[in-house]
């Protein structure tokens, strides 16, 4: 059947007005990426290198909620997380907590291919990486003024957001936030 | 969240995401991406990678139960995806798939999902909508 790729740079509600100037970054990227992929795939390197090699072109641009741009957390911090699986050996790497590495997918890569374990986090992957020397930044480098912002809107409207989420009225949130049965919690 | 999946000439598939998680998340909170089989999982059969509402995503496995609907019912992959985002919460989940030979899916229950894909065969597309 030959070879095929897929990507994504995340999910929710993205309105149709979406301004030019936040839309077209994003497509392009993700264009990009794409035929950044394809062309990798059609030089016969394999999935693996394909797909470190997207999510890291996609890590790289500061518009999408991964490596420099990603979300902050409630403390005004990043902490990134990054997983890899190679399907026909079912390898894989994961790594969490993130806050210098430029390209957390590479390390999960790492953490597959040179240790014994499957995921580390937090300390201990920033430990790895270093150990690894892979390509570290100040936190800064990973915040964006787009970012900082978002984070106040939240917290103003006390939730958490996922990638595309809308603004709430006070009204709304307040629905949200309230749990629909007993079960809301479960996990 | 990104992500991406492939399957090359070689009939070798692989799944990668990352992701900043979620605004004002807790400090300390792990979403689904890292967790093996909830956002991120591929075997002999598809890839898979999903972004949306982490804690959904591993309440659902997402990922190992598209790959498990493939290898156990048989499914295909389009019908796999189809039916574990239908299961989730309405605006929580989206994923790419790739099958071994080459099938291609993005499904998701969100009213967007930034995402694009290509094949061999000339199949090629960028979209939000």
């Amino acid at each position: 059947m030959g070879w095929a790729l897929a990507l994504h740079g995340g999910a929710g509600d993205v309105p149709r007005t979406l301004p030019p100037e936040l839309r077209e970054p994003r497509l392009a990227t993700l264009r990009r990426s794409l035929d950044l992929g394809a062309a990798a795939l059609r030089e016969g390197r394999p999935a693996l290198d394909v797909v470190e090699l997207v999510v890291r072109e996609l890590e790289d641009c500061p518009h999408f909620n991964a490596g420099r741009g990603s979300v902050l957390a409630a403390d005004g911090t990043v902490e990134m997380d990054a997983a890899v699986m190679e399907g026909a050996t079912l390898r894989c790497g994961a790594v969490s907590g993130l806050s210098t590495v430029a390209n957390p997918v590479s390390l999960a890569r790492l953490v597959m291919e040179r240790t014994p374990h499957v995921y580390l986090a937090f300390a201990g992957a920033e430990a790895f990486a270093r150990d690894q020397g892979v390509e570290t930044k100040d936190p800064s480098h990973f915040i964006t003024e787009h970012n900082i912002e978002r984070l106040r809107q939240a917290k103003e409207a006390n939730r958490v957001q996922v990638d595309y989420t809308q603004p709430m009225n006070g009204q709304a949130t307040q629905q949200a936030q309230t749990p629909a049965d007993d079960n809301s919690q479960t996990g | 969240t990104v992500g991406c999946v492939a399957v090359d000439a070689a009939g070798n598939l692989a799944a990668a995401t990352s992701t900043g998680g979620l605004v004002n998340k807790m400090p300390g909170r792990i979403g689904d991406t890292p967790l093996v089989g909830a956002g991120t999982y591929a075997n002999a059969l598809c890839a898979v990678s999903a972004t949306g509402v982490g804690e959904e995503i591993i309440r659902r496995t997402a990922a190992r139960d598209v790959a498990a609907l493939v290898e156990h019912r048989g499914l295909p992959l389009r019908d796999a995806a189809a039916r574990v985002v239908a299961g989730a919460p309405r605006g929580s989940v989206g994923l790419v798939a790739v099958s071994r030979g080459g099938e291609v899916c993005m499904a998701r229950n969100t009213t967007a999902m930034f995402r694009a894909c290509a094949t061999e065969a000339g199949h090629d597309e960028v979209c939000i909508w």
